[in-house]
């Protein structure tokens, strides 16, 4: 299983429709502080499900729709869509091709798309239970989170164990 | 369950000291179950000792060698529990030059065997990646992205020209 | 009591948004009480807009936007009631190149009203101190110190070279 | 006031007499990860009188005693000298220059000296009262404490006021 690209728009800074494209190998996502490097990151967390606002550096649900700049006005719609290559058969779904949609409004009212099908939260968590990429998964690591693997105490840490057993 | 616990404990445990010897270059250091007559309640006991010294509270260790403890502790789980795809934000932050070498080797390492990002400000990190994602506020508060394939003769680092892809 | 902590407040601001604007190159930011009607109780909110974009919650600033923040702040308090001594351990890190230059600048300033010490890894910020102490482990798990005044022509930048003191 | 130099012997990695020099202006501490760049944040809390082990990054107060290295015995005794010029009179002391003596022993046992006299712990707090460098002031600041000035709720940012008031 392999990420293809990231789509975002209205998505935090990223206010237009922007793609980034998944590489074999090694990319360094690189620029000054604040133009959007970690808002890159929460795209992900968020489009694979994260449901708690403060997992996204934000109170409510909503924080994650572009709020607007001194030039440019708010939007109403946050999107982010994640296209993954199954062809190994990874994902537990009959498609060689995976298109991971989620969408909210405003209103705090929230869509999920799996292969452009509407569908609902836990069908898109379901896919990635035992990839590693799950909730709680040790494979994206955000800033100042390094540490708190070391920090958490003795029973905390079993639950990195589990995910991985 | 306990037999498939312990069995990843086990296999966690060797790629941890394994891997915390690299980055070190020396020193030594061990996983310990609190409980291990009970491997579903039990915690994990970290005993980290950096090359030349005793092994003591984790707490008393540097900012840079918690990074890099938690860094091989990271990597063990990923090489006990491949994921398709790591990305980290700027774990590179506390590492001083040589430590910084060391971590970009075992990325390197890693990043053939899987899809690899790294967020960075550090020059030595981005050298190391064939691919950059460049993020910049044209507009104020928006962000774009611009990709490049970094030409092979500057990863031997000749030189800071980058192909825009 | 209420007369001097508003006094104290006032000016707090007031140098907290000089020395803001001078570290962003720009944007604005407030000091808010939460109970401006009970000085005695009263929180404070910080509310900061970087350049160019709308003021949102400190939590979704970047980590280079918090740590510029907070750096205004205690130069704010360092303005307002100056201390003898400062001592900052790797405060530059989460900065780029920019922000570096501009945090150096501030530095230096405050460093002419009092004894001001940076403890660091970033090669600029080095380049800005014309003195140094090295700390090296000789002895493995042994501190050793080494004292340099570095030569006025490598402060231009034109050589590392060192005296030893 | 200025300090002139804190002089350390068996504190933490400090297991050898060493002494640091204040200088005017701006001194960058520099050296790899580990070297025990933040111990000597760390001698200067303690003997400004420091008692929580965990500011200290410890379990205990003993923790601050060079505990081995693979090479050295534990010590059996830590002591840090602070002195200071205070031929301004901003301490409240007759003395134009102050030495202040922490040690601690191995069974736990501490002594505190004021220019060679045994004093209290609350003699040293008290003369550093009004002076920015007392309890929860803002002239040292530790690695990775930067950012919880902005963390801390609005009610807790008050405490820094009240110390500037
Ligand atoms: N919903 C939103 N609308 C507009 N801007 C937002 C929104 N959410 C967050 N931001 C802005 O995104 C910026 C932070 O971006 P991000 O954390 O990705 O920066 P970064 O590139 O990782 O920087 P650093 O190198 O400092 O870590 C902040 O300025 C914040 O105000
Ligand atoms: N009582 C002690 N006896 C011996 N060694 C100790 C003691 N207390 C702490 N140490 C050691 O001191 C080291 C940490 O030193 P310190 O935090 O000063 O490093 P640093 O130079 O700040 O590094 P970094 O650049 O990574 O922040 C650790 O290796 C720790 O084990
Ligand atoms: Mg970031
Ligand atoms: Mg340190």
């Amino acid at each position: 299983m392999q990420l293809k690209k990231l789509q975002m728009s209205g998505f935090k800074t990223f206010a237009d429709r922007t793609e980034i494209e998944f590489g074999d190998g090694l990319t360094a996502i690189v620029g000054p502080n604040g133009s959007g490097k970690s808002n890159i990151v929460d795209a992900l967390l968020w489009v694979l499900g994260e449901q708690n606002p403060r997992m996204l550096r934000g109170d409510t649900a909503q924080d994650v729709i572009f709020a607007g700049s001194q030039k440019r006005k708010p939007l109403g719609m946050s999107e982010v869509k994640l296209t993954l290559d199954n062809a190994d058969g990874t994902l537990p779904i009959q498609f060689t091709e995976v298109v991971i949609t989620r969408r909210i409004y405003r209103s705090g009212d929230t869509q999920y798309l799996l292969n452009g099908a509407a569908c609902r939260l836990k069908d898109i968590t379901a896919l990635f239970m035992d990839t590693g990429m799950g909730r709680g998964a040790y494979s994206v690591v955000g800033q100042n989170e390094m540490d708190s693997v070391l920090s958490a105490k003795p029973e905390d840490r079993r639950e990195l164990f589990e995910e991985a057993a | 369950t306990r037999g498939v616990f312990m069995e990843t404990f086990e296999a966690v445990k060797i790629a941890f000291q394994t891997l915390f010897t690299q980055l070190f270059n020396g020193g030594k250091t061990d996983l310990i179950l609190t409980r291990p007559e009970d491997p579903l309640e039990t915690g994990i006991d970290i005993i980290a000792q950096p090359p030349g010294k005793r092994a003591q509270n984790l707490s008393l260790l540097s900012g840079g060698e918690r990074a890099l403890t938690a860094t091989a502790l990271l990597f063990a789980f990923l090489t006990v529990r491949p994921s398709p795809f790591v990305l980290l934000d700027e774990v590179d932050a506390p590492l001083d030059g040589a430590n910084v070498e060391r971590f970009l080797r075992m990325v390197r390492e890693f990043s053939t065997r899987c899809q690899f990002m790294v967020i960075t400000h550090n020059p030595a990190t981005m050298e190391a990646a064939p691919y950059w994602y460049g993020i910049a506020m044209k507009d104020p508060g928006v962000s774009s992205v611009l990709s490049y394939r970094v030409p092979a003769s500057s990863i031997e680092g000749t030189t800071e020209e980058a192909v825009v892809m």
